[in-house]
């Protein structure tokens, strides 16, 4: 099952 | 005071068309060397990421940083008010409530005024860090528009496999399965048609097609598409302006 990962996971707020 | 004109109303149009399907509320940072937004969609899937320099302005002006919390849906009825080739000026004060867009037919000496009312919007402003990326295209954006609206028929995921020689589109569902192979190429007559591949390592990633789509109606923006892709960190598909850019983050699918 292909799972799509969000943006959160990558790029945290400043 | 901000006072920032566009030479045609057409171009701001086309940014803000760029992305206005895929976020609703988006908060413009206005300062001293230009104009920054960033939004995410929805489902927080895909990131978008606009940076407009001065140089894109035929005038720009912006004694202090100035945010402007703007609904896209609200903003695009007043941009349908203004013809492309009109001069554009978007006028604000320092504590702003509302901010002005005037549009400017210099010809036929017709102007028209149009105030939007602002919003406070609600949002983290991400830090996006310059990734490693293990490839790298560069190619028509109307090919590339094309190839993920084509695919987009047969699947809700699309998979973009790259090796040395070759770039691979491949979706394959229900009705049946689709792939186009390209090669890197020069066109010396006409450049913006070329071809240019940077490969560290090859790549196989899986991307949802919905996304796909929203990102392709950047394309309005730049004949070309940068495509920069990792298996590690999400992709960055990136429409460059005169001065700036309007740039996507999608992290590929994985298998779980």
């Amino acid at each position: 099952m292909a799972v799509q990962p969000t943006i959160s996971k990558f790029f945290k707020p400043v | 005071m901000l006072e920032a004109k566009f030479e045609e109303a057409s171009l701001f149009k086309k940014i803000i068309d760029g992305f206005k399907d895929c976020v609703q509320l988006v908060n413009f940072q206005c300062k001293e060397d230009g104009i920054i937004a960033q939004a995410v969609d929805d489902s927080r899937v895909l990131l978008v990421s606009l940076e407009i320099g001065i140089e894109a302005f035929q005038e720009y002006r912006c004694d202090h940083p100035v945010t402007l919390g703007i609904d896209l849906n609200s903003l695009s009825k007043v941009l349908r008010c203004g013809n492309n080739s009109d001069t554009l000026t978007l006028i604000a004060d320092d504590t702003p409530d509302s901010v002005l867009l005037l549009f400017e037919d210099t010809k036929k000496d017709r102007i028209a005024e149009y105030s939007l009312k602002l919003m406070d919007i609600d949002a983290d402003f991400l830090k996006i860090e310059e990734l490693a990326y293990d490839t790298t295209l560069l190619m028509p954006s109307s090919e590339f528009t094309k190839i993920v609206r084509d695919l987009s028929q047969f699947s809700d995921s699309l998979n973009i496999m790259i090796t040395k020689e070759t770039i691979k589109f491949v979706a394959d569902g229900d009705i049946g399965s689709g792939s186009v192979i390209l090669k890197p190429f020069v066109n010396m007559d006409k450049p913006e048609e070329s071809i240019k591949l940077e490969m560290d390592q090859p790549v196989d990633l899986t991307f949802g097609s919905k996304y796909l789509q929203d990102i392709v109606k950047g394309s309005a923006l730049s004949e070309k598409v940068g495509v920069r892709l990792s298996s590690e960190a999400p992709a960055l598909f990136q429409f460059d302006l005169k001065s700036g850019y309007l740039q996507f983050f999608l992290a590929p699918k994985f298998n779980d």
